[in-house]
Order: C-alpha cells, then structure tokens, then sequence
C-alpha cells in the first residue's frame, strides 16, 4: 500500500491536475486508488465530474460510517471529497493539544487494506491540513511550475518537510515533477536544469504546457477521457508508468 | 485613504504579481503606498529584490514599533513583510475567544494617515488572515487566470465574500482581473465572455501571458524596472489607470 501526497505550497503549479490524472492513470492501470481531497476547494470532485454529498471532514468527525463517505467515481478509482466543511476539521484540529497532527492518519489507516495506492491532493499553502497529510504519506510528490517563483517556493517547501521528517522519519520527498514546461520559453529550460541539479534522479520526465489539461476539468473528465491522444495524456501515462516502477 | 486586498482563494492566478506591480505602479504616480504581505510565502519582498528583518506579524505581536517594522523598498513605497512568522499570527487570532477577525485591523488602522493606498497581497485558500484582511479594507480586487477550474473558484470565493459583507457593509469586490490572458488560446475569449457576462464592468482590461512578468521576480524588480516597454509593464500601468481614475 503506497501512500502519496501530491504537495507545494506555492499555488497554481498543477497539484489537483497532477493528483486526479495520477490516480486515475493508476486506477486504468488496474490498481485499486483512494483519492483524498484536502482542499476546501473541493476541485478534486469537480475535475472528476462529480458531487459527492460528503467526504473527508464527516469520515474524521466521525458523522458517517467509511463507506457513506467514500464515493465511487470511477471503476477502481474511490474519492474522498474535500470541500468548505474541511474549514471544522481544520479548526476541531487546532483546538486539539496534542496528536493533531495525526488526525488524518487515524481516519484513513483503518482503509489501508482496500487500496493499493493512496493519493492526496493538498491546498496551496503550508495549513494544518498539508501537515496532516505529511504525518500520513510516505511519499511526497510535488508539482513544480518551470518559473522563478514556484522553485524558490519549492527549496522553502523542502525545508519545512525536513522539520517534519525529524517526527516521521520514513516520509521522502520522493518525485519532483516539473510542469507547465513550454520549450519555446528559453527559461524553461534554464529551470528544469537547475532543478536536476539541486534534486537529482528525484525530477520526473516534465508535464508540457498543453491547453487540454486546463479544458478537461469543464467537462469533468480526466486527461485520459477527454483527449487521451493529447501530448497531457502522453506525460501523464509516463508518470504514472514512473510510479508504478517503483512498486 | 484607499484599502485594496488583491485576494482568490484559487492558487496561481497573479495574486502577488499584481499586487506587487500595482503598488509600484500607485508609487511611481506619485501616492504613497502601504503594500502588505499576509502570506507566509513571502514572496513580495522577493519580488522587490528586499529582505526585511521583520513584517506584519512583529508588528501585530507587538514586537516592534511601526518604525521598524516598515520598510521602505522603493521610493513611496514600503512593505510591510510576511514570511514564515505569520503561522504564529494565526494561532495567536485562532486562540482568541472574540474579535479575532480584526487584528490586523487593528494594527493597521494607526497607520493609515501615513499613506493614499495600502494593498494587501493575501496567501492562496480561505485562511484566518485572508479573512481578516477583508475585515480591514474597503476593496477587493481579484485576479483570476482565464482558466475553468479558476472561474469556478471564483464564483466560490465571491459567496464568501457576501458572507462577509453581512459584518463588514463596505466591503465591496470591486474589480474582477483577467490575467494570463492568450490569444492564441480560443477558450481565453470564450472565458473572457463568461467573465464580463457575470461581472459586467467590474472587470478590467486583461492581463496578457507575458513571460516578462515570470522572470522579473528572479532579478528582484518590478515589472517597470525589468521590461519597460513589455506588454506585462503596458497592462499593469493600464490597470494602475483605472484604479487611479476611481479616486
Ligand atoms: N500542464 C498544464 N498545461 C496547461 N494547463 C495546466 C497544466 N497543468 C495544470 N493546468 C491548469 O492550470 C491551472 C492550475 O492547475 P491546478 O489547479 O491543478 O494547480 P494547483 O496547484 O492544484 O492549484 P491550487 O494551488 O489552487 O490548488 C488549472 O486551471 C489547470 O487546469
Ligand atoms: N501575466 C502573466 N504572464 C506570465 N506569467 C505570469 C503572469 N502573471 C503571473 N505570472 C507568473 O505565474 C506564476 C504565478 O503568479 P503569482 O505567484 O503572482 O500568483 P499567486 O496567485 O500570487 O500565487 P499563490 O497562490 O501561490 O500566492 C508566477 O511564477 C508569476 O511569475
Ligand atoms: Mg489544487
Ligand atoms: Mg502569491
């Protein structure tokens, strides 16, 4: 059982679209996938197309049993949907004194034996949330904007989970996926080569600037549904081919 | 005394991008501008090629007199900074049993006869200081990249706003700011629409994909000073006109 989350703080790097097309491309692939959205956003759901009436926060609240807040949205690909009421859970873990950090994990580890792999898509930001989730995972996967902003906000990310790896010592930061990658932008290149050379084997093969990726989420479908001969179909099957090596 | 948040939940819009060169914009016209970062990013004195000691959350915990706290980074304007101390300013307003919503308010408010504009650069989802930011200024501007899954979050983030408003009366989303704006993507024009139909004239002329505005931050300048004559320097000096003409 792997469990991977999909995270940056900085904001806008492709984190939701990384998360819903990696679980699905993992799903397709015949693996059982647990999607965990915890973004008050809700954009997971959305991006799947669909509208659960609840999700991760009424699972920790303990309001309903797993299997009313796990929801089906494709064959062999269950989501469990964020949303505005993430905004309580939020707050019943800061009231906690200790142990909130491990809210999260308590609520999933007693799934663990139905799914092959865990994926959780994280809100911009470093919130309470975020940090739950890395008490959880093993693995981090973090999406990377090929600009000057996102991988400052990437070495300040690296930093903070290195404060949490002295409480957790089995989570890595495990794949550093660059996207948005545009070859007729000259710094894009200059990026990506920085980035392999302060992360090393950790970069992934980069996600190319493709429109469709941006057009799917209107139409509530994945990359592989809506236009699966586009070049983010291509470089999404190749991440999720680079995952499952790993097994 | 004019008091703008550059605020939308959604991450990777241009929140900081336009915050930052509308505030240099209002300077170089002359007004004495107050930017403020409540994101523990801190990614707008990085923009401005600046590092203060110390920011907002020195001067709300009381550390520091407003003298010292304030940093003037260009001529007529000075920053007032994030960075990571501001996620102990969030458990300091989340402890409080009452009036939480109005600490940076409070903090800020003896500072207004110092200054025409205080812009506030807000950090990605819908967190305590996004929040008290909206208790403290009049006037909302966002940007929202013209994408759906940032459309979507704004409609979401204008429901929270009126959630708002019913405390705060003032409180108004004044100006909707297309950004990444690309003709020669079909579903910019066709989101533009959408836009303009569900905002009328609050929104302003877009802001073009113009790759400038990614590699400024890298030299530590505005977009004025990198790439004058861009078409990033041209949309945001037309943007800082319209906010100029409402005074
Ligand atoms: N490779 C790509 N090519 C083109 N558009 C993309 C690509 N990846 C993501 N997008 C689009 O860019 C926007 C940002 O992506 P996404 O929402 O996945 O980022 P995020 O990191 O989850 O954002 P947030 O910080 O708000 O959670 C979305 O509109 C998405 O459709
Ligand atoms: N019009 C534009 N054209 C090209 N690049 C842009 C444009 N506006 C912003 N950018 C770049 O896009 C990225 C996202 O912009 P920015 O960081 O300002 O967004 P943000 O909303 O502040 O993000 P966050 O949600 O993380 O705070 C940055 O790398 C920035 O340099
Ligand atoms: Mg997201
Ligand atoms: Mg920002």
């Amino acid at each position: 059982m792997r469990k991977i989350a999909v995270a940056l703080s900085k904001g806008g790097v492709g984190k939701t679209t990384t998360a819903v097309n990696l679980a699905a491309g993992l799903a397709d692939a015949g693996r059982r996938v647990l999607l965990v959205d915890l973004d008050t956003q809700d954009q997971a759901a959305r991006m799947l197309g669909v509208d659960p009436a609840a999700g991760i926060a009424e699972l920790v609240a303990g309001d309903l049993p797993a299997d009313d807040a796990l929801f089906p949205a494709r064959e062999k690909l269950t989501l469990l949907a964020g949303g505005s009421s993430l905004a309580g859970l939020k707050r019943i873990i800061s009231r906690k004194d200790f142990g909130g950090e491990r809210t999260v994990s308590d609520a999933l580890t007693p799934l663990d034996d139905r799914f092959d792999y865990v994926v959780i898509d994280t809100a911009p930001g470093w919130d309470t949330l975020a940090i739950n989730a890395l008490f959880y995972v093993d693995e981090i996967l973090t999406p990377v904007a090929l600009e000057v902003l996102a991988v400052q906000g990437l070495l300040d990310f690296a930093r903070n989970v290195q404060s949490i790896q002295r409480y957790h010592d089995r989570l890595t930061l495990r794949y550093v996926l660059p996207t948005f990658m545009d070859r007729r932008v000259k710094k894009s290149g200059e990026i990506l080569a920085q980035l392999e050379e302060s992360f090393g084997d950790r970069v992934c093969a980069p996600i190319r600037y493709n429109v469709r990726l941006s057009e799917a989420p209107g139409y509530g479908q994945t990359i592989f549904e809506y236009a699966p001969r586009s070049s983010g179909a291509e470089d999404y099957a190749a991440l999720t081919e680079r995952i499952l090596y790993h097994e």
